[in-house]
């Protein structure tokens, strides 16, 4: 079945922000999911730590305000962790 | 400020750079210029003196690159990741690229090839991005006029602090 329009724009908002994250904020490219802690969210964890990089509201999810910044350009130099 | 992570930084003052290659899309001696203007904005307010190279390995070798430039960092096409640089050190080290796909102009047009050198070239010296979002390294994009512009408080900190003021 074709991909109904609003998982289609979630896929790409993941992608934007995961990619972000592991350009400019240390994510790792988490080959081996099954190996996370119980309850702890890399991305989530990462998104804050942007957030409070930028002085965003500290939510850790992808909000507005938070994906406005990651579409801005920008240096191609990691904000952490250099 | 944030200073590069186990704050490298030049033993020598007096520093040489070399223009590897041109963009196209601005006239070379503009781009001569925007690069001469981005150096003294650091020059200005420290004892680094920077000297212009052309056919010798340089400190800083500033060039346009196009995606992959085999440096582990490809570029991504317009927009997006501008230019990246690489902290004080030997051979890559120093060294600045610019995303060739980007659309580099000397004024408010696209983006101000001055302006992006100068955060750069923080880079190169030693800085790493600050979050005052009036500083020339928070890490997006935004335009100054180049004849009006001053480097921030923030930034004269950060590099006095790596290699003191101007003895001039």
């Amino acid at each position: 079945f074709p991909v109904a329009p609003e998982e289609e724009d979630e896929g790409k908002t993941l992608q934007l922000v995961e990619s972000y994250l592991q350009n400019f904020y240390d994510l790792q490219r988490d080959n081996q999911p099954h190996l996370r802690n119980k309850g702890e969210n890399p991305i989530v964890e990462k998104l804050k730590e942007m957030q409070e990089f930028f002085g965003l509201e500290v939510t850790g999810k992808p909000d507005l305000d938070t994906l406005e910044m990651m579409k801005k350009p920008r240096c191609g130099i990691p904000d952490i962790g250099q | 400020y944030v200073f590069t992570t186990g704050n490298p930084k030049w033993k020598r003052n007096h520093l040489t750079y070399r223009i590897l290659n041109y963009t196209p899309k601005m006239r070379q001696a503009d781009v001569d210029e925007a690069i001469r203007k981005a150096l003294s904005v650091w020059s200005n307010v420290t004892p680094l003196t920077f000297q212009k190279v052309d056919n010798k390995e340089a400190d800083i070798m500033i060039s346009f690159a196009y995606r992959d430039h085999r440096d582990n960092s490809p570029f991504d096409g317009p927009n997006g990741q501008l230019a990246h640089a690489f902290q004080p050190g030997e051979g890559i080290g120093g060294d600045v690229h610019l995303d060739e796909e980007e659309a580099w102009t000397k004024d408010g047009r696209g983006y101000n090839l001055f302006i992006v050198l100068a955060h750069e070239l923080g880079h190169s010296l030693g800085l790493s991005h600050s979050s005052d979002p009036g500083a020339l390294m928070y890490p997006t994009y935004s335009y100054t006029d180049p004849k009006e512009f001053l480097l921030p408080q923030d930034d004269i900190d950060g590099i006095q602090a790596i290699y003191g003021q101007s003895t001039a």
